[in-house]
């Protein structure tokens, strides 16, 4: 028997549309701990790194762990008919299940719709992440990442990321000419305004701003993200879900032909 | 400059 109740059924719907550009199908791995999942887009140059922990959910019952192989375009169309206010529940008493069941309840009890998805049966394609002590990590709010990657991505496919102990700098150069934007430390108590950075070394690195834009779609999940870089290392973003557990998105650099 | 791939920085389980 597998059953997860999500109280903020919002939350599992942000996630799946803050995915589904980037990834088309995907395994969520259920055990006891909660759910995980990991996939990459077509291209092997970014991977999608979700974490549940079963604390976060009302209820939460998984008595054996189970892959649950799922098309992101098909749950995406079943999740549009759970309301933003709806409790989320999905369920599955199979052991190998070829579907999971999907229960939406309003906050007044009084409509409860049910759905059930056809699973696929995929390929795991897991990679082996290492734990990194990222030498710089920059945490700012959300909204505003997300505003300084679509601004830039007018003028460069690309962003050059530079961390110094007091700033962070974006810059970009294209065919209309170039740019940066500096981001400096700001210890305010407002989100909106504060960036910590912890720079143990700096770092310089190029990514393709097409990617980022496509993280940012995940910038309703929390008002702060962070940056995680080490030199010639992927970027890790993260996007931390209240008490549930966190998003994260990994992006390879561009580097010198 | 060209798009690295992840497969260079993380192996496979």
């Amino acid at each position: 028997m597998f059953e997860a109740k999500l109280q903020q059924g919002v939350i599992f719907k942000k996630i799946v549309d803050a995915i589904k550009d980037l990834v088309k199908s995907v395994n969520i791995d259920a055990s006891t701990s909660g759910l995980s999942m990991q996939a990459m887009d077509s291209a092997h140059v970014a991977l999608v790194s979700l974490k549940l922990n079963e604390n976060g959910f009302k209820d939460y019952r998984c008595d054996r762990p189970i892959t649950l192989g799922l098309s992101i375009e098909n749950l995406s169309k079943i999740l549009k008919c759970a309301g933003n206010d709806d409790t989320i529940t999905l369920q599955t008493d199979e052991e190998e299940p070829s579907s999971l069941k999907f229960f939406f309840e309003n906050q007044q009890a009084s409509k409860i719709s049910e759905f059930s998805l056809n699973l696929m049966s995929l390929d795991s394609e897991s990679l082996g992440i290492p734990d990194t002590d990222y030498s710089s990590v920059i945490q700012m709010s959300s909204a505003e990442f997300s505003r300084i990657c679509k601004e830039l991505s007018s003028i460069s496919e690309t962003v050059e990321i530079e961390t110094s102990k007091e700033s962070v700098k974006f810059s970009v150069q294209g065919d209309i000419g170039a740019g940066s934007i500096t981001v400096k430390n700001n210890q305010s108590d407002k989100d909106v305004d504060r960036v910590d950075l912890q720079i143990d070394q700096p770092v310089k690195l190029t990514f393709a701003l097409r990617y980022l834009n496509m993280f940012n779609k995940a910038v309703s999940l929390s008002s702060t993200v962070s940056l995680n870089m080490s030199e010639e290392n992927p970027l890790m973003v993260e996007y931390k879900i209240d008490d549930l557990g966190s998003l994260r998105f990994y992006l390879a650099p561009k580097i010198s032909d | 400059m060209k798009q690295s791939s992840l497969l260079s920085f993380f192996g496979n389980v």
